[in-house]
């Protein structure tokens, strides 16, 4: 079962 | 003061036809060096980065920065109202609450203007690192479009896997499965007719059909698409808009739970 990552668990908020 | 005249009106609305279905609303951030856009769509799985550079446009001023929140569903409304041919230029005043539209046709016998009111909105800008992708996928636009269409329809996730040989599309659901490999080509006529890899090593990943979908309405942007992938971060796809700037959209994949 795959889980969807979200964006922001990447990428760091300026 | 801020005036961006665009001889080629057509681009601004095709730009439109790519943000509208991932985003409600969004600030266009404009500077001397042009305008640019950065948003995650609702569910935070995606983001979206435009940019557009000054000197693409015919005439462009714009003497402070600025931010303009636009609710993209009223700007798309009142970009219909452009013909394909018109020149489309975007005004606002410093600190304004409103930016202005101007559509001229070509032989400027029919000018029209639209007044849109601007919104506040609490942006919220990612910093997105500098990546050295371990794949790049160069292919036809509407081949990718033709893909993201035909395997949604066997599941919500599609797999992209890229070897040195090529690159291949897999979906599997409740039907069967679909798997679609595209090879590297040989010899190419057209430059953007190719497909074109660029492999340090081979990478798998899987993202989730409907944004891939909402992304190929840039399709009419660009020829071309480019597939930037490394494991376990964020798919880049960039349609080029020809000498102005981009479109990119990055898309978080799924991992094993």
């Amino acid at each position: 079962k795959t889980k969807q990552k979200s964006i922001t668990s990447f990428f760091t908020r300026k | 003061m801020f005036e961006a005249r665009l001889l080629q009106g057509s681009l601004l609305k095709k730009v439109m036809e790519a943000l509208k279905e991932l985003l409600n609303e969004a600030a266009w951030d404009c500077s001397d060096a042009g305008i640019q856009l950065q948003a995650m769509d609702n569910s935070h799985v995606s983001l979206v980065s435009l940019n557009l550079r000054a000197e693409g446009f015919d005439k462009y001023r714009c003497d402070r920065n600025l931010s303009m929140g636009m609710n993209l569903g009223s700007m798309s409304k009142i970009l219909k109202c452009a013909s394909n041919e018109d020149i489309i230029t975007i005004k606002a005043q410093d600190n304004a609450d409103t930016v202005t539209f101007v559509f001229e046709s070509p032989d400027q016998d029919k000018v029209s203007d639209y007044e849109m009111k601007l919104m506040n909105l609490d942006q919220e800008h990612l910093g997105i690192p500098e990546t050295d992708y371990a794949c790049t996928i160069r292919l036809p636009s509407s081949e990718f479009a033709r893909i993201c269409r035909d395997l949604s329809q066997f599941g919500e996730s599609m797999v992209i896997s890229c070897t040195k040989e090529g690159v291949r599309f897999s979906a599997t659901g409740d039907i069967g499965t679909g798997n679609i490999k595209l090879a590297q080509s040989a010899k190419v006529d057209k430059e953007e007719e190719a497909v074109v890899i660029e492999m340090q090593e081979p990478v798998s990943l899987t993202f989730a059909c409907r944004y891939l979908n909402s992304f190929t309405k840039a399709t009419s942007l660009s020829k071309s698409v480019q597939l930037s992938m490394s494991p376990e971060v964020p798919l880049v796809v960039e349609y080029k808009i020809e000498d102005i700037g981009h479109v990119r959209y990055y898309l978080a994949p799924k991992i094993e739970d």
